[in-house]
């Protein structure tokens, strides 16, 4: 196990970030793509006690080392991937979402994804005209070794390409979408399953969204340098 | 002492059509909450849409056997008024000394306005954002809490062309919204445009620090032999008070087969 106790002072009514002295393994259990080996999972846990009051809060996510890279392929224009430093041949499922009246439920989720790794796919493509889906659909794909595409809510067809052309600068609220594409990243970043964000599809978002996006969608600095991911637009 | 952690709220909801309840969510949150499921009160599926709701009781047929949809009257073609509902429910938590709670809604399509024990928040608009509300002031001194929600559709619903098409007349992209629900070639458009509260509704007690939103991040070196794990986290002291915390990272692995951990 690996367990690390921290000490710090927070002053009153302040909302402050901490980032932990890294946690070293040597040689963990890697999560791979279905087909490609085992999809380890390790349950993180992170508690907080305040001197004098005992447990203030905890929090707890499964989580998967891998890394995942991707390029667009200067040859063919297509998108290749390596997981953990292996080219993987993405088999895809279109996902636009499990049920039309949002019936969602963990037993629909992980029959609908099992079924898709149990037919050899080790990806699904959450469509952008679908939903960003949901921590429990992220879960199974975790479990069950299936990459995912999320897109953020941008078509072609409504978007500025359709027929009629409609909303070509998109949404009337740019800022209401960057503030809901923010939260969405911040509630599934945490997935080992989670291998690409899409501006949307078949078409790119309005120039000042796709911008941001970008820019947010950066690996911090901090790991840049040692850790090319494909997390980005 | 309520024990730390999340509750979900996902039971014992009653809805109704806005357009058929006289009251105010401050009568609706202290001296006239809906007691059942009676007239134009029905019981409600949270999480879930409008559309949901009203299938689960009956009151439509279901919309993906035939060409029953058409038989389902579309948002645009009778307000947003007539998609516009009030969900209630009640729960219990009473909270001690310097505890916390907050009311969590995970996913609301399009906007709503939240009553608790009479007093009202505003859930801003936006299908793909987290709410969280402290309402550790306004919960009910006896622990029995009254809470309404009256969710509102999204602003733009949009018109179904005869033709239909993809997106339907596109309106809905005025929206952050999923935008399938004015039809496409492989889904009907969905009448209600999926109102309401889609995802997940809890309260959470903390302490006087509460953890938000945790980001992890490996890194790897010498032929992914070397690791690193490294965590961020947002805190957020809520008391009046320095808060000394020790802020603890455990990392464990699923153990497999009928081993267990001494």
């Amino acid at each position: 196990e690996h367990l690390q106790t921290q000490h710090l002072s927070i002053p009153p009514g302040a909302h402050v970030q901490y980032t932990f002295p890294q946690l070293f393994f040597y040689k963990p259990n890697l999560w791979w793509p279905n087909g490609m080996g085992e999809q380890s999972l390790y349950n993180v846990g992170i508690t907080v006690d305040v001197k004098g009051y005992g447990e203030s809060d905890s929090w707890s996510h499964q989580f998967g080392f891998r890394k995942v890279e991707s390029h667009i392929d200067d040859a063919t224009g297509g998108r290749l991937f390596k997981v953990n430093g292996q080219p993987v041949f993405i088999r895809g499922g279109n996902w636009t979402l499990s049920d039309g009246l949002l019936r969602l439920s963990k037993k629909r989720y992980k029959t609908d994804i099992k079924f898709h790794a149990d037919m050899n796919f080790n990806m699904l493509r959450c469509w952008g005209g679908g939903l960003a889906e949901r921590p429990e659909f992220y879960q199974y794909c975790d479990i069950y070794g299936l990459l995912v595409w999320q897109e953020f809510w941008i078509t072609g067809d409504v978007d500025g390409r359709g027929d009629p052309v409609s909303n070509p600068d998109g949404p009337l609220d740019h800022d209401l979408f960057l503030l809901c594409a923010r939260d969405t990243v911040k509630l599934l970043r945490n997935h080992p399953s989670l291998a690409l964000w899409v501006g949307g599809n078949e078409q790119i978002p309005p120039e000042d969204i796709n911008t941001a996006l970008k820019n947010d969608l950066k690996l911090h600095p901090h790991f840049r340098s040692f850790n090319r991911t494909s997390n980005s637009v | 002492m309520v024990a730390i952690g999340k509750t979900k709220l996902d039971s014992g909801w009653l809805a109704a059509r806005s357009t058929e309840v006289d009251l105010t969510g401050v009568h609706l949150t202290t001296t006239h909450p809906p007691t059942g499921p009676s007239s134009p009160w029905i019981e409600a599926v949270v999480p879930g849409t409008v559309l949901g709701t009203l299938l689960k009781n009956n009151l439509v047929p279901d919309p993906f056997y035939g060409l029953e949809n058409e038989s389902i009257i579309d948002i645009a073609d009778s307000g947003r008024e007539y998609y516009t509902f009030w969900f209630c429910t009640k729960f219990q938590c009473k909270v001690t000394g310097d505890q916390h709670v907050d009311l969590n809604f995970r996913g609301i399509n399009y906007s709503a306005e939240v009553y608790l024990n009479g007093h009202k928040k505003i859930l801003p608009k936006g299908m793909f954002r987290r709410h969280s509300l402290d309402v550790t002031d306004i919960l009910h001194p006896d622990g029995q809490n009254l809470l309404a929600v009256l969710v509102h559709p999204p602003d733009h619903p949009g018109r179904i062309p005869p033709e239909g098409g993809q997106g339907g007349d596109h309106e809905i992209g005025k929206d952050v919204a999923a935008q399938y629900v004015e039809g496409w070639d492989w889904m009907t458009p969905i009448r209600d445009r999926n109102t309401g509260i889609w995802d997940e509704v809890s309260i959470s007690v903390t302490g006087r620090v509460k953890i938000v939103d945790p980001h992890l991040v490996s890194s790897f070196f010498d032929d992914y032999k070397r690791v690193y794990l490294h965590t961020t986290t947002e805190l957020e002291n809520r008391s009046a008070w320095v808060a000394e915390c020790s802020l603890s990272i455990q990392v464990t692995t699923e153990l497999e087969g009928n081993f267990f951990l001494v």
